[in-house]
């Protein structure tokens, strides 16, 4: 089963069609095995990337230097699933 | 297992065989109202089901559906609660008394079972189909990409390991091919609702092309009256319009592909976020989400059945 600790979910909000083709570059590294839950297209949608641990550092720091701004929308993708799992054990339970 | 669709528990999130067993009970207690077709086959063998709500022979239909997918999980549980409040519903409330009377309601409610169940047992994250694919390590294909309508255009990737690959051909994925065989061979199916999570959307064609839809202005009018509608109840924003302005474009997508089979109340849905879970909604937020989206459901079925075509 695969497992997503430490995977952080980032709520990127690009301000201007620079850093939405910024956005769309770092979608094309794929050695940084990002999820794009929702695309760069353009400025008025916040973009929403799953972000494995061992990608955090680079993503973060390409995000800093470009001054584009983010949120942590999920600090730990983990710890939400094994919450939904207690949720649905506890429903079966009961 | 509960032993009445009145003990389910609507407010979690259910395995795929669960979702069945709500299914079969459903139709046991309404069996002459409520029956489960089988429109086709997964690629691991699960069957395609479908909720049929009829009040009589002959009529036009509906058709709704949710999970296309997988990890959208919040749209599956959305419409298992659709089918009970049909249910509920019927004989009481006169819109929806009025519709039923008219037209038949198809709710495919897990429309990817394989994807769904790997998100149950393997992989949380995943969206795709489970059908390998010849040549690559990849397996699946964006099942909202594969429809004949535009298929292989921009907004769609030929990699297979892309999220959002086409696959090799249109309808190449049996759960595709099951929706479009039953469109045709049913014939008149007066409107389409496909249902995604999450970005709080109502959209309708095209997302191929930047041409308008001929019904443009009647969609969007619509659109406009359903999220309205859907607002009314907790204040949730949606924005609507065409898919390509509103969000990308996108070719092969299920609406498109319905639109230009006929079917002028084509829509699909991009259900509520909340701003901090995105895929992994927390149980909680089903009924809420799923009770403001049917009012919107309603805007559209009530106006499929004010305005024939």
């Amino acid at each position: 089963k695969e497992t997503f600790e430490g995977h952080q979910v980032l709520r990127i909000i690009p301000i201007s069609e620079v850093q939405i083709n910024l956005l769309k570059e770092l979608s094309k590294q794929d050695h940084l095995l990002l999820d794009f839950w929702t695309e760069p297209i353009h400025d008025s949608l916040a973009v929403d990337v799953r972000v494995p641990f061992h990608s955090l550092q680079a993503v973060r720091a390409f995000l800093g230097y470009h001054e584009i701004h983010y949120e942590i929308m999920i600090h730990d993708l983990q710890d939400l699933m094994d919450e939904e799992q207690r949720e649905m054990m506890k429903s079966r339970a009961s | 297992q509960p032993r009445t669709t009145d003990g389910y528990d609507y407010a979690s999130y259910h395995t795929f065989s669960e979702i069945t067993s709500f299914m079969d009970m459903l139709v046991q207690e309404k069996p002459n109202f409520v029956s489960k077709l089988v429109i086709g086959k997964s690629y691991e063998g699960r069957p395609l089901n479908v909720l049929k709500f009829s009040t009589g022979a002959n009529r036009p239909g509906i058709w709704i559906d949710t999970g296309i997918h997988a990890r959208e999980w919040v749209t599956p549980a959305s419409g298992t609660w659709f089918a009970k409040k049909i249910v509920s519903d019927y004989g009481h409330d006169t819109v929806l008394t009025a519709i039923l009377d008219k037209f038949d309601i198809f709710l495919e409610i897990v429309t990817n079972p394989d994807g769904f169940h790997f998100t149950h047992t393997s992989n949380r994250m995943w969206r795709k189909t489970r059908k390998p694919n010849d040549g690559s390590i990849c397996v699946g294909v964006d099942a909202n990409r594969n429809w004949d309508a535009g298929f292989g255009g921009a907004g769609s990737s030929n990699n297979p390991c892309s999220e959002t690959y086409r696959g090799p051909s249109a309808h190449s994925e049996p759960e595709v091919k099951a929706i479009v065989d039953f469109v045709k061979s049913h014939g008149n199916l007066k409107a389409f609702v496909s249902i995604h999570s999450y970005s709080q959307m109502l959209l309708y064609p095209y997302g191929y092309t930047r041409t308008p839809c001929k019904d443009q202005a009647e969609l969007d009018e619509l659109a406009k009256k359903a999220v309205t509608d859907l607002k009314s109840l907790y204040g949730t924003n949606y924005k609507y319009g065409s898919i390509i302005n509103v969000i990308y474009q996108a070719s092969g997508g299920t609406i498109d592909w319905t639109y230009n089979q006929g079917i002028k109340y084509s829509y699909t849905f991009e259900l509520r976020d909340t701003g901090r879970y995105g895929f992994m909604l927390p149980a909680n937020q089903i009924i809420p989400t799923a009770e403001e989206t049917w009012l919107a459901l309603m805007a559209i079925m009530e106006h499929t059945k004010n305005n024939p075509y």
